[in-house]
């Protein structure tokens, strides 16, 4: 549907050392996916950038298959709940 | 934790233990993501605790009713992470929300188990007189990190973790410098593969692992099924639940003076002698009557007025107690008596309203003796506190299960430890808050117990692998209770307790400090792990974040460095092999025990395994073979290596699958 929902977009370990460098990667990414940094500014919900890499994003159905499509991409889920235990 | 660490041989008493040895845990950081933390529990008094540990990296975060000094040298880091959850739930007020938009625990859960883990010296604690003691973690002068993930939603009555917030969480923790993770946190199975990121703390704790992060998760709350364990990846210590050796013993006097001593946590006044009755229908009116605990509210309410009520019930969740406490309360009776399978979950009934569980057996004696009399009464006396022999430990019925469902063959859990009727801190905005401490069950609980120990020995042995802590806590663990008896898994029906009940046994710090040989792993071993499970080489390659191409033909999971055997489809022989590590006497020389699973033949090569200055590392094989000529169940073994001084054991676990991928329901 055209509901944006938040994704996470896992890339694995990360391949740079500086996190600001990381982070930039990912609004890079997400900007050209929607076709403008202010969409991705505004979609963008986490950089995952210390101990992986990876982002948590607004994203439609349809741009995250596009994603999943990607090929540095391992893998584009929706968010979900864990509960206590 | 009033009697916990003590029960685990963890005395503040003894000069020469595992706490004093290792300053108590000082300079070892844990961190937790729950629900947040209430900062002025005396918990997280920094009286004592030395200064800041100088690879801390991280900080404490202002927001609602949180400012950066309410951290101290004891909880020095605190964060909390909404985003996620806020952007899936648009319409969650956070001004109206009566959690605190900050690391401010609303619902006191997260309070509770860091305080379980490494909370500070409280003297004189209890909760309304019962289980009464000094309160303390498991590592009193280990630092503590919270990462709030959880949010309380009033709605729903319950919390929620979104799985980006945790995963943020999870990422700082590595930036911030934590030696342990621990997550009293579960998912729903059926269970994802570790490299799919619909399990994200498998995920997140394996780039956790590979920096020498230490994860340890609770195994969950759905047992007594078998195959419910979460938290399954290789790379986590799962941790099961038990009780400890004490229990609460409520007195109920029957009007033929009979004594029954159910369980609660009763704190009321004594009720005296007082109508007992059981709601049926004797056949003379056309109304309906119920005896069953979840339907007492169709019962009239004269039926119940100003009476003590007998259920029974085959749930054993606690809201069982608390809606059958809630009806006869409604209706206006005076306390009510549960008759149930064990639950472990007692926690108490609001206002003092005396709610009492009893067994199936005791149930049916006090429903013989309404039966048997015109007017029968019952007197119940507030609980007390048992501590010590005659109580015995068991596995908890709530405690989810093995087999791992999604790889039978590795072992899970992997340890147990006492998560029933834990006294911590909790917020004092909890319902059950006492003076800021409650009483709590689950594998929440448990799963700090094992992350304080493991903070111990991390200040013990700095630079050993998570791996290494794993095998050190498993191969050395209690198979019984602190008496020498047999440690019983509570379920239908009660028996003796078994590795996919709590792995190795119950976690033993003592022991674990020494274990002679570990079973370690790296990220190797772990890439090992994912190739025979079947993952494909692209995604392990990113996972990893190195080119990974799995060997062809491809090695068994059965060779994956556990300290545990387990092989859920053996039809003929295997072969396997461990490789051991001797972290003890620089020469030293062991040699095999064998206890074979029934049926099961075990022969392992060499028999002696001979360490010295520059062997280090032995490897061996292990040949498995069945003389089962059906589909067995698992059988239950163990393997122990012995040098006198130590006895690595681990655990066996075999099941005879001559028809493989078979379901049998005959």
């Amino acid at each position: 549907s055209d509901e944006s929902k938040v994704h996470i977009v896992y890339l694995g370990e990360k391949q740079h050392d500086d996190p600001e460098f990381v982070s930039e990667s990912h609004h890079q990414m997400l900007s050209s996916l929607l076709g403008s940094k202010v969409d991705a500014h505004e979609s963008m919900v986490y950089s995952y950038r210390h101990g992986f890499s990876g982002f948590a994003a607004k994203l439609t159905e349809s741009q995250a298959k596009k994603l999943a499509d990607s090929p540095e991409v391992v893998h584009v889920m929706a968010d979900s709940f864990y509960e206590l235990a | 934790t009033t009697r916990t660490w003590d029960y685990l041989g963890l005395s503040v008493a003894n000069p020469n233990n595992l706490l004093n040895d290792t300053n108590m845990g000082d300079q070892v950081i844990i961190g937790f993501i729950d629900t947040g933390v209430w900062p002025e529990s005396e918990s997280f008094n920094d009286n004592g605790v030395g200064p800041i540990p100088s690879h801390w990296k991280g900080g404490c975060e202002s927001g609602e009713k949180f400012i950066s000094t309410n951290c101290n040298r004891k909880l020095i880091g605190a964060k909390y992470f909404i985003n996620g959850f806020l952007a899936e739930n648009e319409g969650f007020n956070t001004t109206e929300s009566r959690d605190y938009i900050s690391a401010r625990d609303f619902i006191g859960h997260g309070t509770h188990t860091a305080s379980i883990a490494g909370g500070s010296f409280v003297p004189n604690i209890s909760y309304k007189g019962l289980a009464g003691g000094n309160l303390r973690g498991g590592a009193p002068r280990a630092r503590i990190a919270i990462y709030k993930a959880c949010w309380y939603v009033d709605q729903l009555g319950a919390v929620a973790c979104s799985s980006s917030d945790i995963l943020k969480a999870m990422d700082e923790s590595m930036h911030d410098g934590v030696d342990v993770l621990s997550l009293s946190l579960g998912a729903q199975i059926p269970l994802y593969p570790e490299t799919d990121l619909r399990d994200r703390i498998a995920t997140g704790a394996f780039h956790a692992v590979a920096k020498g992060i230490i994860v340890v998760c609770a195994g969950g709350n759905s047992g007594p099924a078998a195959q419910t364990v979460l938290n399954t990846a290789p790379w986590i210590i799962t941790v099961a639940a038990t009780t400890l050796d004490r229990s609460f013993p409520t007195p109920i006097t029957l009007g033929n003076r009979k004594v029954i001593l159910g369980q609660a946590l009763y704190t009321g006044q004594e009720l005296g002698f007082t109508s007992l009755v059981y709601p049926e229908n004797a056949g003379f009116t056309n109304e309906t009557f119920s005896g069953v605990c979840e339907r007492l509210n169709l019962n009239p309410n004269r039926t119940m007025a100003g009476k003590v009520v007998l259920c029974f019930t085959t749930n054993t969740l606690f809201t069982a107690v608390s809606r059958a406490a809630s009806y006869v309360k409604a209706a206006g009776g005076l306390g009510v008596i549960i008759a149930r399978n064990p639950g472990y979950n007692l926690t108490p009934c609001r206002d003092d309203f005396p709610c009492v569980a009893i067994d199936y057996e005791l149930g049916t004696d006090v429903l013989l003796y309404i039966r048997s009399t015109r007017s029968p009464v019952v007197k119940i006396q507030p609980s007390r506190t048992l501590v010590g022999q005659p109580v015995g430990t068991k596995v908890a019925t709530f405690s989810s299960r093995g087999p791992n469902s999604i790889s039978p063959a590795i072992l899970k859990p992997d340890i147990g430890a006492p998560g029933v009727s834990i006294l911590a801190a909790t917020s004092p905005d909890s319902n059950s808050s006492v003076g800021g401490f409650d009483i709590l069950a689950g594998t929440s609980m448990a799963a700090p117990v094992v992350a304080g120990v493991v903070a111990l020995l991390k200040a013990l042995h700095p630079n050993w692998s998570p791996a290494a802590f794993r095998s050190a806590i498993v191969t050395t663990a209690w198979r019984t209770d602190p008496f020498g008896e047999q440690i019983f898994a509570e379920g239908s029906s009660r028996k003796v307790a078994d590795p996919f009940d709590y792995g190795g046994g119950i976690v033993n710090p003592e022991k674990a400090a020494d274990p002679g040989l570990i079973y370690d792993m790296g990220p190797r071993d772990y890439i090992l792990y994912l190739c025979s499970a079947g993952y494909n080489d692209s995604s392990i390659t990113q996972l990893v974040g190195n080119v990974t191409v799995c060997s062809t033909p491809k090695t068994s999971v059965l060779d994956v460095n556990l300290p545990s055997i387990t092989i859920p489809d053996l039809k003929d022989e295997v072969t396997l092999t461990r490789t051991v590590t001797n972290v003890g006497t620089v020469d030293s020389v062991y040699k095999v025990v064998v206890e074979p699973p029934l049926g099961i033949q075990v022969v392992v090569a060499p028999e002696t395994l001979v360490f010295n200055s520059k062997t280090k590392n032995v490897s061996f094989t292990v040949r498995v073979s069945t003389t089962h000529k059906i589909n067995t169940g698992f059988y239950f073994g163990n393997l122990i290596w012995t040098d006198s001084m130590h006895n690595v054991t681990i655990p066996v676990s075999v099941r005879t699958q001559i028809l493989q991928n078979y379901y049998d329901e005959n």
